[in-house]
């Protein structure tokens, strides 16, 4: 007789911690680094707070000959947590902030929680959890009931904030290779300093040793903004939800206000096409109307495309300063794109090539190339990445008179959008959508030309010296 | 102010379905078709029937220029399922029978749901199942409330079943690019039925044409077993889980009872290395106990290897016959490997090469892999498969006289285990654990071995000849 039954979203990423990034003792304790520093970047640049991270690695103890038990200590000055949501935030899997239509770098609502989870599995000790949030400090001790996707709260304190200090300090303990994981560490901060030079964050290593990467600038990016959702991008059950919410409205009404670029006039045209009154009240429309409704928003071609304000790109002025201070080349080139969309969904790749200076040629014969999702570094898994497809497939490095597999050469990709088509929990490398894949390479393209142009000049005036 | 919410998991897998393998319309529709497949087969062979499986696909209509309507059918004598559970196991994500520890293909609880979700969100039509279920039949109409991840029951109907027919069939639409999604349909019914010969799979296709894979023996393989947990593969969670559902055990008992390959005697030593006495009632330990005690489990070096006659391998004979029937090769070696285990899970590597005959060298000079994992073809992804990276980064193909990238080779992996580190929802490609990347590794090298000595005795053999 089969045993049927329903398991908690906590329960399934428990059984298949591999998904979700933690394979084995180094990735562990990589992926759960990354996940709190990107708690705490955006908490800051939500806020339009610069950037004070402190991450603190401590070993206290030896699983067995390549696990350690390693303390993660991390605190911020983010602006804190609500205390109502605290629990939740650290001890429900599927809950959080981001599930709005804004660019940042969460968007599951479980990237902490596996990294408590993982550190609970394998340690069984509680997380620790201070919070600074307006005029109280809340400190919170906290484990995770699996099956029931619920948080366990064994303690709550909580007393006056006099020097007004809003942030969060999470801390925790796992299983993890600290030794292994520990380059693949250095590298992410390093790699994510590169593009937000605006940020201090400062490492604690094993030994106590300080690496600080301070904020060479106060000028932080315009912060993303929150988007309606693009017609493009509709399906029956994203406008079926709509309607539900705005029952009461006009029809003309409901459209301009629910969807991004519908204006009046636009919206008149459809329900014209419809054979739909602009008056009718939204919540009488039947199910049948709704999917012809949400057919005509994907297939009519004349919404503006989606508005690019909303996103936050690094520009590239931050991108030519991180690149010249941390690959020291002879010369780069950058290109921010224009706004594109796929699916509805606004995006702009950003790309560079450094070449020559105190850049070496890659030592295994694989172009090196740093990609970026949301300023987040993707650092593994770079085979089935779009941007590996382009550089290695799609590219013809002969006609720019470079090969980046040989050459002195290191490529930037940064993309950034309302959602990036990530094809892991993990967040480990990004999909080909077509609409993506030809951004990249137009935009490598443009600056492989300026490289060659460089190089090619650069050559016939040593060969005027030489005459 | 930000906005704190839940989402559940059917809400999780709508916004990225790209995780769960439905990212375009080519990929949607065949990962539809393949979790449907896998269920039949998984039916099927779990109660020890010959599948007879049945797979219509059919143009309902066109969304736009790249997407049709297709409605896909499937029908099968997999013994059906209890009417209770119909509307969970087709309507709510993370519910199903196969979270027990044993060899299938399903293991996530969500491939069905997720397949007929997309269906809903694309053409919002209802879901038909008719089940035949001992005495009766059973006919419903579901759709699936994504918000909260619940069946809504649109339809119910029961009869009588006078022939006893036993089995399921599920129906409903969904938007596909079907023309260039049918190569790859085909493809993996076609290397479905190469590694089980003993199932009658029929695909009809747009056109209403028989493409007919008839079973070629009615031997079934041995059915694998469920098993309990092996030591090596327990953390804190699981011991604290075990423990609640055995609190009136004494522990002896319990040790011998709730693990794999944990008999009176090794329990006992573990126990004397931990002080405690084998008469101790479970109930009564404390977390501390429970925390000792997973240490104990994981790093005691006495137990016996996990049971592999739990597996079911597809076995060298059926192999050969298969590759023979669908590769037609001059000359072929396979050879399945003794048990291992990863993690306390046991495996079994089963390896392939065929070399000549109708085989032809690779078109793009990238060595052809079949692989498998639980007897399912992997069709995507392969870069990042721990296959992939054994073939084309360990191997050391001079040593055997041939290159599978442009030598007529073709090389088949399969790996069964009663859990396959997958690494992403949409199963395309598995981790490369130390323990499988070596039996990869060491089966290629034999069967390399004996390919490369057939083909040398065979040079010198036309050596002879000629002079
Ligand atoms: N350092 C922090 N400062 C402020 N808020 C935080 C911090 N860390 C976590 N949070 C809150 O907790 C929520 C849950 O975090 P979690 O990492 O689990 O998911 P997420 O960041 O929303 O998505 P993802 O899974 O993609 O990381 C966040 O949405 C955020 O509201
Ligand atoms: N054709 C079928 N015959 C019998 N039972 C079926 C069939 N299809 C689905 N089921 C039942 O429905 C359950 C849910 O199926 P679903 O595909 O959603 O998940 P799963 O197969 O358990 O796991 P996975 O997500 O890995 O496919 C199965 O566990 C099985 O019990
Ligand atoms: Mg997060
Ligand atoms: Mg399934």
């Amino acid at each position: 007789e089969e045993k049927f039954k329903e398991i908690s979203p906590a329960d399934f990423f428990y059984r298949n911690r591999d998904i979700a990034g933690f394979s084995n003792p180094v990735r562990a304790l990589y992926t759960a680094v990354r996940e709190l520093v990107e708690n705490s970047l955006d908490a800051c640049e939500t806020r339009g707070i610069l950037p004070d991270i402190i991450l603190f690695l401590t070993i206290e103890g030896q699983a067995d000959s390549e696990r350690n038990i390693v303390r993660i200590r991390i605190a911020d000055n983010g602006g804190g947590i609500p205390p109502e949501h605290i629990p939740n935030a650290f001890g429900k899997i599927l809950f959080g902030s981001k599930y709005t239509l804004i660019q940042s770098r969460g968007t599951f609502g479980l990237g902490g929680k596996m990294a408590y989870l993982y550190g609970q599995i394998t340690t069984n000790n509680p997380l620790e959890i201070t919070v600074g949030y307006r005029k109280r400090i809340y400190f919170f001790k906290i484990m995770i009931d699996i099956k029931k996707n619920a948080p366990i709260v064994l303690e709550r304190e909580e007393k006056s904030n006099p020097k007004k200090w809003n942030g969060t300090i999470v801390s925790f303990t796992l299983e993890g290779d600290y030794f292994r994981a520990f380059p693949k560490i250095l590298e992410y901060i390093k790699l994510s300093a590169l593009v937000a030079p605006y940020a201090n964050i400062t490492l604690v290593d094993a030994y106590g040793r300080l690496i600080r990467f301070s904020r060479s600038t106060g000028q932080m990016p315009n912060p993303p903004k929150e988007t309606l959702p693009h017609p493009h991008g509709v399906d029956v059950e994203m406008v079926k939800r709509l309607v539900e919410e705005n029952r009461k409205r006009s029809l003309i009404s409901f459209l301009t206000r629910s969807f991004h670029r519908v204006g009046k006039e636009t919206a008149s045209r459809i329900l014209e096409q419809l054979n739909l009154s602009p008056n009718t009240v939204v919540g009488e429309l039947g199910l049948d109307e709704i999917v012809r409704l949400t057919q005509a928003l994907k297939n009519y071609n004349g919404f503006l495309p989606p508005d690019a304000s909303i996103l936050s790109p690094i520009g590239e002025t931050l991108l030519k300063e991180g690149i010249k201070k941390e690959l020291e080349p002879e010369v780069l080139a950058v290109e921010s794109r224009k706004p594109q969309a796929y699916s509805g969904h606004p995006f702009i790749v950003e790309v560079g090539i450094a070449y020559g200076g105190k850049i070496t040629p890659p030592e295994d014969g694989n172009a090196i190339i740093y990609r970026y999702a949301n300023r987040i570094p993707l650092l593994y898994d770079e085979a089935n990445d779009v941007s590996y497809k382009v550089v290695n497939k799609l590219m013809n490095w002969k006609r720019y008179r470079m090969d980046p597999r040989t050459d002195p050469v290191r490529i930037i990709v940064h993309i950034c959008s309302t959602k990036i088509p990530y094809k892991t929990v993990g967040k480990e490398y990004v999909a080909d959508r077509p609409e993506i894949e030809r951004e990249i390479l137009n935009g490598l393209r443009n600056v492989s030309r300026e490289i060659s142009f460089y190089l090619s000049r650069k050559k016939s005036m040593e060969r005027e010296k030489r005459r």
